[in-house]
């Protein structure tokens, strides 16, 4: 996180704010729900407290404006800059300016007001932006579904003004570190000749553009599939990925999410209801026997007779021995099969039954 | 976030994205004369650097084509270098 430069803060911790004016696009209840929810995310962290007036001056002005408003930094039209805000101080310090050329929302769509106002009043109270793209003060628009604040986010807004006065503090998530030699994940696939690995809200992936991995929101590129996967695989002849969370899976082409998902793995795969969740998959693009493998057992599906092989499960040591008793990703590559467990990573080859290589799961990374 | 995209000419528009995105967000003097330019070290590539930085892009002080795709991105209004 970043203060911003020569720290400027309110000395007086319970502050005001109005709604000059409201944009079209939305009711007024949603405006002022948004703005509501916004500055509740900043007082739950932090001994700030927030009243809205309705008439006269108050701390935080809050308008709908667009193009040059005379506060020396005009609005482009829509897209681009979308909304800016004053450090702590008096007159227009706090104030926060929306642009009126972008179309305000209140769900997936661009902009969401919630997002976007909870960033804004991040400046309004004294940070600038941060570098880490979980959080909120990361300068570019990123809509995840959800609004929270980072640990990146609490910690910048309790060095301004110290903790809550809440007997339990706050923590928010963590973005992962990609050279983090403790890093493990959630769920790993191979997609188009690529290898994307996920873990809470985040995608990875080695790109010829970024000096480590990329890492980003899995929402830039499927907005509606939840955080937290479980397990992912790709069918390569049939363009597809599934993802796994809870007893159900989403298939994807591309970035699109096919219809009719999510479904239910009892019924497509033909698990027993015991099965609460799949820990990881993968399909082998030789045979299309797909593995799926849940607790200390693996199944194997047939993608060309659509339905489990008789046999299965078996304990996870009988097809792959070597590999300990729990998987969190594995994926298929040049015809090995590449287990994940905790920070490890086994090279398996699935025709001799053999580990080649233990590797530190981020070997991918290039650190 | 496309996958990977082949590293394009920089069109004229693209050069005005940067000194714009730069000016906007990075203190770049719009009143650097061309001449300064040659002569010293030409503002833009270090302004670049930063935002490359900034952003954990490849630091190389050239408008690549991943350096303009988050320069078109929609952001914030506030600086990201104190003014």
């Amino acid at each position: 996180f970043v203060l911003t430069q020569g720290s400027p803060r309110w000395e007086d911790t319970h502050l005001t704010y109005r709604i000059e004016n409201y944009t079209p696009d939305l009711s007024r209840a949603a405006v002022d729900h948004a703005i509501e929810k916004a500055f509740q995310l900043w007082s739950s962290v932090s001994p700030l407290t927030f009243t809205k007036v309705s008439e006269s001056q108050a701390d935080i002005m809050i308008s709908f404006v667009r193009g040059d408003h005379r506060d020396n930094s005009p609005f482009d039209g829509p897209g681009g800059n979308l909304a800016h805000a004053f450090q702590p101080g008096p007159h227009i310090g706090g104030d926060i300016h929306f642009d009126e050329d972008e179309r305000w929302t209140n769900n997936f769509r661009d902009y969401n007001l919630y997002r976007v106002a909870a960033h804004e009043l991040g400046h309004s109270l004294g940070l600038a932006h941060s570098t880490d793209i979980g959080a909120l003060m990361y300068p570019n628009y990123i809509f995840s579904g959800d609004v929270q604040l980072s640990q990146d986010d609490i910690s910048g807004i309790q060095a301004i003004y110290g903790p809550s006065q809440n007997p339990t503090q706050p923590i928010g998530p963590q973005t992962p570190q990609v050279c983090d030699s403790k890093l493990t994940f959630d769920a790993i696939t191979t997609i188009r000749g690529e290898l994307m690995f996920f873990k809470d809200r985040f995608y990875m992936r080695t790109n010829p553009f970024y000096p480590e991995a990329e890492l980003n929101f899995i929402s830039v590129f499927w907005p509606h599939l939840p955080n937290g996967l479980q397990a992912a695989y790709e069918v390569a002849d049939r363009d597809e990925v599934r993802f796994f969370k809870g007893n159900k899976y989403w298939a994807v082409k591309g970035q699109d999410v096919l219809y009719g998902y999510p479904k239910y793995i009892y019924r497509s795969f033909g698990f027993p209801r015991t099965v609460k969740n799949i820990d990881a998959a993968v399909s082998d693009e030789d045979t299309g026997k797909t593995y799926f493998f849940v607790a200390n057992k693996c199944w194997r599906y047939d993608e060309y007779k659509q339905s489990m092989d008789a046999g299965y499960p078996k304990m996870i040591a009988e097809d792959f021995p070597g590999i300990g008793s729990k998987v969190d990703a594995v994926f298929q590559k040049d015809g090995f099969f590449y287990f994940f467990h905790g920070k490890r990573q086994y090279k398996f080859d699935t025709k001799t039954k053999r580990i080649l290589t233990l590797q530190k799961a981020n070997s991918w990374f290039n650190c | 976030h496309s996958f990977p995209a082949a590293t394009s000419e920089t069109q004229e528009q693209d050069v005005e994205t940067v000194q714009k995105y730069l000016e906007n967000y990075y203190n770049l003097k719009n009143d650097a004369k061309q001449v300064e330019r040659q002569r010293n070290n030409d503002p833009v590539v270090e302004k670049l650097k930063q935002m490359q930085k900034f952003f954990g892009l490849k630091v190389t002080g050239k408008p690549d084509a991943e350096t303009l795709n988050v320069m078109k991105q929609p952001r914030c209004g506030v600086p990201d270098m104190a003014q």
